[in-house]
C-alpha cells in the first residue's frame, strides 16, 4: 500500500522543506523507490537537491493545468531511487488560475493517479499556506506530518491547521489523518524550546515523533551546494537526527 | 505626507512580523502616530501585541470584505500612539472569496482610504505568499520593507519578489518603490550569514539598512508575552538593534 504523506504547516519557515528532502533521501537510500512533489511556488525542494528550476521544461504547474501528462514533468532519479516532481515560480499564478478549474481541489490527486503505483513512499512539500496549492496536497495525501519549529508564534496557528484539516477530512478526504508531528530547529540551550515542546506534548498527545531536530547551521548551509544533509555533512547531529527521524517513520510505516 | 510601509517575502519565518511589530511600536513611542496593519490569517503581529484574536468582534477581514467601516474594525490605543487594525483566522478563506469581487486587489487601499491621514506611518505585515492579500497590502502601500533572513533558501526567492513588485508598480500601484532590505537573523558564528549579506548587497546596492538584526532567543521569547522586545527586554542586543533600526526608519523618512 502506497503512503502518501504531505509536509504542511501554513507558519512559515518551520523546517518542511527541509524534513521533505532530507526524509525523501534517506527512504530512498534505504531502498523505498519514493516521489518528491514539490508544490511550493518558492520551489525550495527542487533547489534544495540541486535542480536549476529556471532550466525546467515541464514541472508540477504543467500536471496541475492538465496540459502535459505527469510522466512528462518528472525528473527520475534526481538520487538513486527518489525522482521528483519539481517546482518552479509559474506556480505562484496556480492558486488563481485554479479557482474556477473543475476538481481544484483534486487536480494533484488525478496527476498522480497514473503513477502512484511506481513509489512506495510519496512525500509532498506544501507553501506556507492553506491555499488551493496545499488543499490539493491535502487530497493527494493520505496522511499529514506536521513540522512544528520550537518557538512560540509556532504555537499559534496550530489551532487554525487542525481545523483546516478536520474541514478537508470531512468534505473532500476522509482517510487524511495526522500521521506524526515533527519538533524541529529545537535549541537546546533555551527555555523556550523546552516549553514549546511540552505544550505540542499536550495538543498531540500521541502523534510527536520520539526524534527532534536540533537548531544546527548545517542543516541551513545544505541546500546551497544542492545537497541533502547525508551528502554535506553525514557525521553531523543533523544527519544523525534526520537518519534517526527516517527509522522512524519506516518503523511506524512498517516498512523496514 | 502619510508613508504606508508593506513587510513583504513570501518566504516563510524570516521576520516580518517581528520588524513589523517592533517597528511600529519604536515609532509610536518617538511620538508619531502609527497604524499596524495585520493582514496575515496567521494573526501573529495581532497576538503579539498581546490582543486575543478570538475574542475581536471586528477584524481586518470585514474591513477588506466591505462589510463594516475600518473605524469599526481598529483597535485604538493598543500602545500609546498606536493602532492596531488586527487579523483573525477568518481571513484565511478571504483569499478565494476576493477573487471574484469587484477591485479585488485594491480592497484594503480602499478602506484605509478615509483614516489615511490621521497617522504619520502605516505598517502593514503580510502573509509569506504573493496571493491576493499581499498584493492588497502592495497596492495600498507606496513602499516595501523586505527582510531578508541570513540564510541560502531566503536568497532564492528574491527575484520572485522583485518580479512580482514590477508587475505590481507597472499595472496596479506605481509609486511602489522597495524601500529597504533588513538582514535578519545574523548569526556571526557562522560563515553562512556573512556570505549572504554579501549576495544580497550585491543584489540590492543600494537598498540595505545599515542596521543589521541579529539571532537572539529574545525575539522568538518577547511575543509568547504579547511585548515589543523594548517591553520585554529593554537592555537586550535584540532591543538595541530594532531602536537603531527605527531611529535609521526615522532619517530615511524624513520624520524625527
Ligand atoms: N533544524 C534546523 N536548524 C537550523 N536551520 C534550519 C533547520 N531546519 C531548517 N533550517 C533552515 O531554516 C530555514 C527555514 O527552513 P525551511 O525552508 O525548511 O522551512 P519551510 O517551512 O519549508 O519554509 P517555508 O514556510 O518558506 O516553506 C531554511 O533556511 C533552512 O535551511
Ligand atoms: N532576529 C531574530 N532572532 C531569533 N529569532 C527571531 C528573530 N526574528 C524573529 N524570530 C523568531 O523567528 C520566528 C519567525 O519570525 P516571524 O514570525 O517574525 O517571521 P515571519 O516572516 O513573519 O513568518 P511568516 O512567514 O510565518 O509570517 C518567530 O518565532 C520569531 O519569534
Ligand atoms: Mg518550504
Ligand atoms: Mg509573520
Amino acid at each position: 500500500m502506497r503512503r502518501v504523506l504531505a509536509l504542511a504547516n501554513q507558519k512559515g519557515g518551520v523546517g518542511k522543506t527541509t524534513t521533505a528532502v532530507n526524509l525523501s533521501v534517506f527512504l530512498a537510500r534505504s531502498g523505498h523507490r519514493t516521489l518528491l512533489v514539490d508544490i511550493d511556488p518558492q520551489a525550495n525542494a527542487t533547489s534544495s537537491l540541486g535542480i536549476d528550476k529556471l532550466a525546467l521544461p515541464e514541472t508540477v504547474y504543467d500536471a496541475l493545468a492538465g496540459e502535459r501528462p505527469v510522466t512528462d514533468c518528472l525528473l527520475r532519479d534526481v538520487r538513486p531511487g527518489l525522482d521528483l516532481l519539481p517546482a518552479s515560480s509559474t506556480l505562484a499564478g496556480a492558486e488563481v488560475e485554479l479557482v474556477s478549474a473543475p476538481r481544484r481541489e483534486f487536480r494533484l490527486r488525478d496527476a498522480l493517479e497514473p503513477i502512484g503505483s511506481e513509489y512506495e513512499v510519496i512525500l509532498i512539500d506544501c507553501p506556507p499556506s492553506l491555499g488551493l496549492l496545499t488543499v490539493n496536497a491535502l487530497t493527494a495525501a493520505r496522511e499529514v506530518i506536521i513540522p512544528i519549529q520550537c518557538e512560540y508564534l509556532a504555537l499559534e496557528g496550530l489551532v487554525q491547521l487542525v481545523n483546516t484539516l478536520d474541514l478537508i477530512k470531512r468534505r473532500l478526504n476522509p482517510p487524511l489523518d495526522v500521521f506524526g508531528v515533527l519538533m524541529t530547529m529545537f535549541d537546546a540551550r533555551t527555555r523556550l524550546a523546552a516549553q514549546v515542546v511540552q505544550e505540542v506534548r499536550r495538543f498531540f498527545p500521541r502523534r510527536m515523533f520520539r526524534t527532534i531536530i536540533p537548531r544546527t547551521v548545517r542543516l541551513a548551509e545544505a541546500p546551497s551546494y544542492g545537497k541533502a544533509i547525508f551528502e554535506y555533512d553525514p557525521s553531523s547531529r543533523a544527519a544523525q537526527a534526520y537518519a534517526e527521524l527516517g527509522r522512524e517513520l519506516l518503523e511506524r510505516l512498517a516498512l523496514s
